[in-house]
């Protein structure tokens, strides 16, 4: 059983940005 | 890092490589932008969305000296360097067409290091500013940088008052870079 996940370009760009301060706080 | 990859790698094998050469480049934009006075008295809300709307606009201006527009070939993070042509047969035709077309007019106006430093802050506080709570701060951050950006312009080149009205003018061209790439999909498969 397969999962396909698709997101953009700037959606990978938002989630690392989100992640670094979620980790920074 | 690499336009093409063998055939005997699974595709998420492929993300594995790109996340690994991209998430590092996302976060010095990251470190970038902490490091840009003022832009950590702004909360954090709104660094966060400044980031979100300006980070693929900056990592446009950092991949220009990627692009060589004399020889028209790009350069890959494993060192190697393709010819446009082979890079448009693998599909990417449209975006390496606005890179080179964008590289090459900011390559023509021979930025030193610290001018585009300035530059690419001056991208990053201009971004959407849909989703900011403070725009006030945000207007008063972006006209300080403006203004240092300008003066050390003109300092260096008092005989060529074009330059930093054209460098201006690069800003519209990311925005459009951003708006038509960066909605461009990933797909992955996990099992």
């Amino acid at each position: 059983h397969k999962t396909h996940r698709v997101m953009t370009l700037a959606d990978h760009i938002s989630h690392i940005i989100t992640q670094d301060f979620a980790r920074n706080q | 890092a690499c336009p093409v990859s063998g055939a005997e790698r699974s595709s998420q094998e492929i993300w594995e490589s790109f996340s690994q050469c991209f998430t590092p480049a996302v976060k010095e934009v990251v470190e970038f932008a902490k490091g840009i006075p003022g832009f950590q008295e702004l909360s954090q809300q709104d660094q966060v969305m400044l980031l979100k709307s300006g980070t693929f606009q900056v990592l446009m201006v950092r991949f220009c000296t990627l692009f060589n527009a004399e020889d028209r070939t790009v350069t890959f993070l494993n060192g190697k360097t393709y010819p446009l042509s082979t890079l448009r047969a693998l599909g990417m035709g449209s975006l390496l067409d606005a890179m080179f077309e964008f590289s090459e007019k900011l390559g023509s106006l021979g930025l030193e290091p610290d001018e585009m430093a300035l530059f690419m802050a001056v991208v990053l506080v201009s971004a959407d500013r849909s989703g900011i709570s403070d725009m006030w701060a945000v207007e008063q951050l972006q006209e300080g940088l403006i203004r240092a950006l300008r003066s050390l312009i003109n300092r260096r080149r008092p005989d060529d008052s074009a330059l930093f009205p054209k460098l201006l003018l690069r800003l519209p061209d990311l925005r459009t870079l951003n708006n038509l790439h960066s909605e461009k999909l990933l797909a992955f498969r996990i099992d």
